[in-house]
């Protein structure tokens, strides 16, 4: 996963706030096709990971490819990531290149 | 090309 994408980084956000923080735009068969970060959230778990940054792109979220979801489903799959107790953290890999 | 600009926007979903 990634491999094609050069410019990608794996950004593993602690569990660290009760909120993820970050806002998302875009998804399949939208002008944005793959999720980007518009906002994120002071003192949430984004905002203290440090690691994430408005504009990036979402390729994945632990190893889950977004290509294709649409944004609903993408936004669902995230929210999912931070609400399940099985791990502490979420994986992103995101990209710069939009 | 076309096709893209006729892409609707997306919604903003605060997670």
């Amino acid at each position: 996963p990634g491999l094609l994408e050069p410019t990608s980084t794996l950004v593993r956000v602690a569990k660290s706030a009760s909120t993820l923080g970050i806002a998302i735009e875009g998804g399949a068969n939208t002008r944005q096709p793959l999720p980007r970060i518009v906002t994120i959230q002071r003192g949430g778990s984004a905002h203290n990971c440090g690691q994430l940054k408005v504009g990036q792109v979402i390729l994945e979220v632990n190893g889950v490819p977004l290509r294709g979801r649409e944004h609903r489903d993408a936004a669902q799959l995230i929210a999912e990531a931070f609400k399940t107790k099985e791990r502490d953290h979420v994986d992103f890999l995101v990209t710069e290149f939009n | 090309r076309e096709k893209r600009l006729t892409l609707p926007p997306s919604e903003i979903t605060l997670l």
